[in-house]
């Protein structure tokens, strides 16, 4: 069996006040095992 | 592996001008059986003994007046093979037993042990509010960025599938960029399914223009293809906080889709049979994808018990409309959090 996830998340923000930018990055590679629960990719604020 | 009694004393070799024709005495001759032909007398024998025994039983029975009800094939694994069957399967498919929830003897059948449940805390939930889960236990196949008009997903190097053709043409995908191939898709949506979605479709495009100056975030779309070995732990869970507003049921065909079947069978994800999950979470649009495989085409939603998938159906080649579920339409549809539970692939 296969699941496939599509979704939107950030590319890239600029806050009004300032420059900083969030986009979503993926944090697996292909071939990797991964469980349940554990992250695929997150955002942040750099 | 012949069964036979070969003369202990050595043959004397033939001699050239022997008087009975050459040939050495035929009197010793040994009867060869191989061993394969035993094995299948002694099967058959002891399935006609078996034959005897039920019928013998049966007649008992029917003496006494006791009607024989229909016997079910036997799926039910008696307790004491149970471990065995299940240390077998573990052994094979590399399945982790110690996170099982229930002891080995409970499971009654392989098609129940295959969709169990795991031990409390086996799978703690990433609480990063600013990270997504994954959904399933798993294999990473692909994953990246979709853009461009086709936001095509590719299966292998040389295939690729549009996002499109896996969610169905009614899909609430947000596209921005191709907001008309988007409308030429939804044509098939009855007007009043149109209104409604053409609420939940703005709500979840992002914006035309991304103005730098707001503080809309501006979204892209991604995709992350996980593959379930027979071994591997079967339930689905939630990838994030979000609500579930549509349900679209493929009955496809069941392709495997081990990777052997994803380098040779073309558009594999989008024939084969598979329920779609579309809503939304705080970063806009979500949709899941559950693909069925060969013998493992039934795929159970705990949010939609009564959903009957890998039904006995006609295969037309055309591949049919899929069958569509809108969860209460005002827009709130099944709410879930991160890591609930949301279904499960059975084996059969």
């Amino acid at each position: 069996s296969t699941v496939v996830l599509v979704f939107q998340a950030p590319i890239s923000k600029l806050l009004q006040e300032g420059d900083s930018s969030q986009e979503f990055n993926f944090n697996v590679k292909c071939g990797d095992r991964i469980r349940v629960g554990e992250a695929l990719g997150r955002w942040h604020s750099s | 592996t012949s069964f036979t009694k070969k003369p202990l004393t050595p043959q004397p070799r033939p001699s050239v001008n022997a008087t009975n024709g050459g040939g050495n005495s035929q009197g010793d001759s040994s009867y060869l059986l191989p061993g394969a032909t035993v094995a299948t007398l002694l099967m058959l024998g002891a399935l006609h003994a078996r034959r005897m025994y039920d019928d013998k039983k049966t007649e008992e029975m029917r003496a006494k007046g006791i009607e024989v009800e229909f016997q079910p094939d036997a799926k039910e694994i008696p307790v004491w093979l149970r471990p065995h069957v299940y240390r077998a399967w573990a052994r094979a498919f590399h399945s982790n037993l110690e996170e099982a929830a229930l002891p080995l003897e409970e499971y009654i059948s392989l098609k129940e042990f295959f969709a169990r449940a795991l031990k409390e805390g086996s799978r703690p939930i990433n609480a990063d509010p600013q990270c997504l889960v994954s959904p399933v236990d798993g294999t990473i196949l692909r994953f990246g960025e979709l853009k461009g008009a086709g936001a095509m997903i590719e299966q292998v190097k040389g295939f690729s599938y549009p996002v499109f053709n896996l969610l169905g043409a009614s899909s609430l995908l947000p596209t921005t960029a191709d907001s008309n191939v988007q409308e030429e898709h939804s044509e098939s949506i009855t007007t009043t399914e149109k209104s409604k979605k053409s609420w939940w479709r703005v709500s979840l495009a992002s914006p035309k223009v991304w103005d730098p100056t707001s503080s809309r975030a501006k979204r892209g779309l991604f995709y992350c293809v996980i593959y379930l070995s027979p071994g591997d732990y079967h339930r689905i869970h939630s990838p994030a906080d979000w609500n579930i507003l549509v349900r679209r049921h493929f009955s496809g065909h069941l392709y495997p889709v081990n990777e052997r079947a994803t380098r040779t069978i073309r558009n594999l994800y989008i024939e084969n049979e598979r329920v779609i999950l579309e809503g939304v979470w705080q970063e806009g649009f979500m949709a899941l994808a559950a693909v069925g495989a060969t013998n493992i085409g039934s795929i159970e939603l705990f949010i939609e018990p009564e959903l009957q998938t890998n039904k006995p159906t006609k295969k037309s080649l055309r591949s049919e409309l899929p069958e569509e579920q809108i969860y209460d339409c005002e827009g709130v549809g099944r709410v879930l959090k991160k890591g609930d539970e949301l279904g499960a692939f059975n084996m059969g």
